[in-house]
């Protein structure tokens, strides 16, 4: 295993140890600015860990960023991985992201969904759930951006264990999902949660369960307008944007609209790019001009939350 | 690892809602056949399905006589995760 995190290729994908292996070294080598916090264990047993940058302060206001919910989405772990290590050392040169990390805390969680990760590895590279099962069920899985409380049960998931969007028995019965449900409300200052997909290239903002409005409808249509225009620049890449469920399909106990209805007033999901050659298996060599386009994006979302604290 | 031989991701693009509601249904006809990678969301964007290479000729003639137009994304599966292994593997030494 590598010794050190510049011996890492972050142009490459990995597997579930090298990344956590990467993730002890880099800690080790950023120790002034970034911890790893075990935020519970999946259902398989395996520990779910989140990437804490700070530089001090208490209880500061955050910024949430997951990656990897849906396993066989390697480019948002691979986007994940290379975006931590570009604020670790862009942070003393980026004039924004010194500000931003002076008044926020960012905190990432790469693998949010490790069994399947691991799964995608081992035996189907094409999974998307978890790996949780129940008695007397024959199929294996929960679709974890269907089981959050927000809108659970709505015609957009599935009550099929069957299906690829399964949101299983009840809210929050994953522990992927709940060990995230815990951290952000037990923490209860997030201002931003942005969660990463693959692949259909937009930025989107609640509700997905519902066509009705966000109070702040407008303001995160700006923002999500100003966010992809960041990404443009970097590789001329075109990005649409809007609400979930008027830009993309009803999709329900999400993420993003949990998130919402906690309070979190900036909350994101992110499609990745489509080269509509590859779908989500995007090649390598794909990997950091994805991530470069995306950190430009995320940035632009930090910022307002900066500039717009409630 | 399963092996994907053979197994195609078709590209879509159904004109109508009555078009996505032939492609939901066919989730329900090949159950745990048909993976959706861009499900069946609104006529201005694209449905991505992966068929097993058993299932295609069927999937492409369901496809043909109710008119929905497509077109091969990914030829073969698992030959871009042959590649994507070997990606790896090269990268680790």
């Amino acid at each position: 295993l590598e010794r050190s995190s510049s011996s890492f290729s972050y142009s490459s994908y990995h597997t579930l140890d090298e990344i956590y292996n990467w993730m002890d070294n880099f800690v080790a080598e950023h120790s002034n600015l970034v911890s790893k916090i075990h935020i519970g264990n999946s259902f398989e047993n395996r520990s779910i860990l989140v990437l804490k940058f700070s530089t001090g302060g208490s209880n500061r206001q955050a910024v949430w960023i997951d990656t990897g919910i849906h396993s066989r989405e390697w480019i948002t772990h691979a986007t994940g991985i290379w975006i931590s290590n570009k604020i670790a050392s862009s942070y003393a040169k980026d004039h924004l992201l010194k500000k931003i990390l002076n008044a926020m805390d960012i905190f990432i969680d790469i693998i949010t969904n490790p069994d399947g990760f691991a799964f995608t590895h081992s035996m189907n590279r094409l999974w998307r759930k978890n790996k949780s099962s129940q008695p007397g069920i024959s199929c294996i899985g929960v679709d974890l951006n269907r089981n959050w409380r927000t809108g659970f049960g709505g015609n957009g998931s599935n009550k099929n264990p069957c299906s690829e969007t399964y949101r299983g028995p009840a809210p929050e019965s994953e522990p992927e999902v709940a060990a995230i449900v815990e951290f952000i409300t037990n923490h209860g200052n997030f201002k931003a949660l942005i969660s990463i997909h693959s692949y259909s290239q937009m930025v989107m903002y609640p509700y997905g369960h519902s066509l009705e409005p966000v109070p702040n409808y407008y303001e995160l249509f700006n923002l999500a307008k100003d966010a992809v225009k960041a990404l443009n620049k970097v590789h001329g890449i075109q990005y649409t944007f809007g609400s979930i469920s008027t830009t993309l399909y009803a999709a329900s106990g999400i993420t993003v609209d949990w998130a919402y209805d906690t309070g979190i007033k900036y909350a994101f999901s992110f499609e990745l790019r489509d080269t509509g050659q590859y779908g989500f298996l995007l090649p390598a060599s794909q990997i950091v001009p994805t991530a470069e386009e995306t950190w430009m994006a995320i940035r632009t979302i930090m910022k307002h939350t900066m500039n717009h604290p409630y | 690892q399963m092996n994907f031989t053979g197994d195609q991701v078709l590209r879509i693009l159904a004109k109508d809602e009555k078009q996505l509601t032939l492609l939901r249904d066919l989730e329900g006809l090949k159950p745990q056949k048909v993976d959706f990678w861009r499900g069946p969301a609104r006529p201005s964007l694209p449905v991505d399905m992966r068929v097993p290479f058993s299932e295609l000729k069927d999937v492409k003639d369901y496809l043909k006589s109710h008119g929905l137009r497509y077109s091969v994304m990914i030829k073969d599966i698992q030959v871009l995760l042959d590649e994507e292994r070997d990606a790896m593997a090269k990268s680790r030494r």
